[in-house]
């Protein structure tokens, strides 16, 4: 996250390799589903054997004596419509709900959520030297209308894109923050609006960034965990 | 550890019956199919047996389909094993448990029964139940190691080799042999390849049903992972897979499918010079192992056309895609190629949702056999015939029966994978309304109201630092 600063943000999941490391975040939907991006993986029918998510701890290494670190392997991977670019990926076990891990809220069905809403994005990847690289950052960004968006982004904007506003500070995703989550501010809830998905340029001062528009797959993120 | 089903040849769904009922069919016997075969194996009479897969029943049958007066019928209730010596019309090691019905030498003379003695009188090969000398068919029963052979009609030619080639020359493969379907289930070391739908000595992953047009056919070496070469899972616990020895053609197949400034299908004939991925990152050369090291090594696979570091698909993927210059991101797919637009309305498509939609599309768009919705393996449906009788929910076509937004789905026949979208496209219609209009309108937020999530301890927020 480029632009950030550490914070809380209990429903952002590490996703991490066979060897440990870091390399996309997720959003915690259910107690054992986790929702991601398509690109961040190889197939759909990748072999995740050794592939983990990492909730319930600021800190993207964290000590191995950790009270609050929760490490579940993930069982599979399910790709959504192929439009979306979201994947959906099952945990071995439910994760355990505490002040450090909590599920985010989905949008009802083909939701808009309000241009200017009080959104934020959060991860463990590059922060350029904007912040401490070791924690968890989590950064503001205003929603901007769709149409505004599609005039900026010259008429390239899909309906199942959705857009926040640039900033002038440069505040945005980056490498390793690909699938995690852009959570809004609804009835006193935080709800997963968009996934973060790669961009040509991180945290540009003179375009609007483009999410995943989740409300659009509300129905397939649904029927998958009840199939 | 071989299975007995080793020896024998699956035809799925498939029953083999007299053209003219002859004696009364044996008796059916309870098992699996390995017990069938194995049965049948100690039966000198039995070639094939049907085995009901349902009832776990079998019938041993004296015949095969190249038998006389016999006929293949369909029957989803059956599989028919023949045994491949009966079946195969090449040679594995000297031939002498060939089986086929070639009757003619090298050179095309008829062959002589081996019952009968003229025109030449031979009295030491005389046919008996288990030696396999019947009619006029080439053998080899004194193991000559040039092959089968034959008394011939020719009253100055006593015998002649019948110059039946070796399985492994038989068919040839095109550049990484994908696309082999010959019948070499052996390894280059010799040793005896697993059954593909066989789960021992060796689990796997590639079961026929999940990937049924990769030929994965009883125990014959395939090359369903785009490996270099055919493979198989070995009979040996010790051993877990290993090539096959299976001979190029001479000629190299032209590609089809050539596009460079768009890609149709999976873009496996894109060969144009995109060589960056969706968010910019430079792709890795092909010919380099740096960041990311890899077996899709340009030499080995000349038909895929690895050039410098262009997107490519040399693995029947979705689409084209690059290992990347970035070395945490071992892979990206190039989705920012247009998709070639004469594609988009040649294949079926659907209109709205596609709940109307009552083609024939039994596919998912990984390609995976769609689950007949009646059935009840390998997933137990929520939506079925008798819960959505209007909904045309015919075979395993690909159906729409709980509108939902992304299209026509089915179940699946893969075990881990319970349903997915299938191979068909919206139809071209005009383009939608701007978003907000299609979508539903933003309700004021106190209506929205959320359980049991989104919720946080405002405070360790504040504490982050």
């Amino acid at each position: 996250i480029i632009g950030g600063q550490p914070g809380n943000s209990p429903w952002t999941v590490s996703i991490r390799n066979r060897a440990g490391v870091h390399f996309c975040g997720g959003s915690l939907v259910k107690e054992q589903w986790v929702v991601s991006t398509r690109q961040c993986f190889a197939s759909c029918d990748a072999d995740l054997t050794g592939y983990e998510v990492q909730l319930g701890t600021l800190f993207k290494d964290p000590s191995p004596g950790d009270p609050d670190q929760q490490t579940i392997p993930i069982t599979r991977i399910v790709c959504g419509p192929s439009e979306s670019q979201l994947v959906m990926l099952k945990l071995a076990r439910p994760a355990a709900l505490n002040r450090r891990v909590a599920l985010i809220c989905l949008p009802p069905e083909r939701y808009v959520v309000p241009a200017g809403t009080d959104c934020e994005i959060a991860g463990w990847g590059e922060t350029r030297g904007t912040s401490d690289g070791s924690v968890l950052n989590v950064a503001r960004l205003p929603v901007l209308a769709h149409g505004e968006c599609n005039a900026a982004l010259r008429g390239r904007v899909k309906e199942s894109e959705l857009c926040t506003a640039p900033l002038r500070a440069g505040v945005g995703a980056c490498e390793g923050d690909y699938g995690g989550p852009l959570a809004c501010l609804t009835a006193d809830c935080w709800v997963l609006e968009g996934v973060i998905t790669p961009s040509r340029v991180c945290a540009r001062t003179d375009q609007p960034a483009l999410f995943i528009r989740v409300s659009l797959y509300v129905d397939w993120i649904q029927k998958v965990m009840k199939m | 550890q071989r299975s007995p089903l080793n020896d024998f040849q699956r035809l799925r769904a498939t029953e083999l019956l007299p053209a003219v009922p002859a004696e009364p069919p044996r008796p059916a016997e309870r098992g699996s199919a390995e017990q069938c075969a194995r049965r049948c194996a100690a039966s000198p009479g039995c070639r094939a047996f049907h085995h009901d897969r349902q009832s776990q029943l079998c019938q041993l049958l004296p015949r095969t389909q190249h038998s006389p007066r016999v006929q293949l019928h369909k029957n989803i209730h059956y599989d028919l094993y023949q045994k491949k010596d009966y079946l195969r019309d090449c040679i594995v090691g000297n031939g002498s448990s060939y089986r086929g019905t070639r009757a003619t030498t090298e050179k095309g003379l008829r062959c002589q029964h081996w019952h009968a003695m003229t025109p030449h009188d031979h009295s030491r090969f005389l046919p008996s139940p288990r030696n396999g000398l019947e009619e006029n068919y080439c053998r080899n029963p004194d193991r000559d190691k040039r092959g089968p052979w034959c008394y011939t009609m020719d009253p100055n030619v006593r015998h002649q080799s019948c110059g039946i080639k070796k399985c492994e020359d038989a068919v040839c493969m095109t550049c990484n042999g994908e696309e082999y379907r010959g019948a070499v289930d052996h390894t280059e070391s010799g040793i005896e390849c697993q059954r593909w739908d066989l789960q021992h000595p060796h689990k796997h992953p590639y079961h026929p049903d999940k990937y049924p047009d990769k030929g994965l056919d009883d125990n014959y070496c395939r090359n369903p992972d785009s490996s270099e070469r055919p493979w198989c899972y070995t009979t040996d616990p010790g051993r877990e897979r290993e090539y096959c020895r299976v001979r190029l053609c001479k000629k190299r197949p032209r590609p089809h499918n050539v596009t460079t400034g768009c890609f149709r299908g999976k873009g496996e004939g894109y060969r144009g010079r995109v060589n960056v991925t969706v968010s910019g990152i430079p792709c890795q050369r092909w010919d380099s192992q740096t960041p990311h090291r890899h077996h899709f090594v340009p030499e080995k696979y000349p038909c895929k056309d690895l050039q410098e570091n262009y997107c490519r698909n040399p693995d029947g993927s979705e689409a084209p895609w690059c290992f990347t210059a970035h070395a945490s991101i071992r892979i990206a797919f190039c989705f920012h190629i247009r998709r070639c637009p004469d594609e988009l309305d040649a294949q079926e498509c659907y209109h709205g949702h596609g709940e109307r939609y009552h083609g024939h599309v039994s596919k998912t768009r990984k390609g995976i056999t769609c689950q007949p919705w009646a059935a009840h393996e390998p997933h137990e449906p929520q939506i079925s015939p008798v819960t959505h009788p209007e909904a045309h929910l015919e075979e395993n076509y690909c159906r729409n029966p709980d509108n939902d937004s992304h299209g026509p789905w089915c179940y699946t026949m893969d075990p881990r994978t319970p349903f997915d979208y299938c191979a068909i496209k919206p139809c071209c219609e005009p383009p939608p309304a701007p978003p907000a209009k299609l979508l539903t309108p933003t309700p004021p937020a106190d209506v929205v109201a959320f359980e049991e999530c989104g919720r946080r301890d405002e405070r360790l927020q504040r504490k982050g630092r």
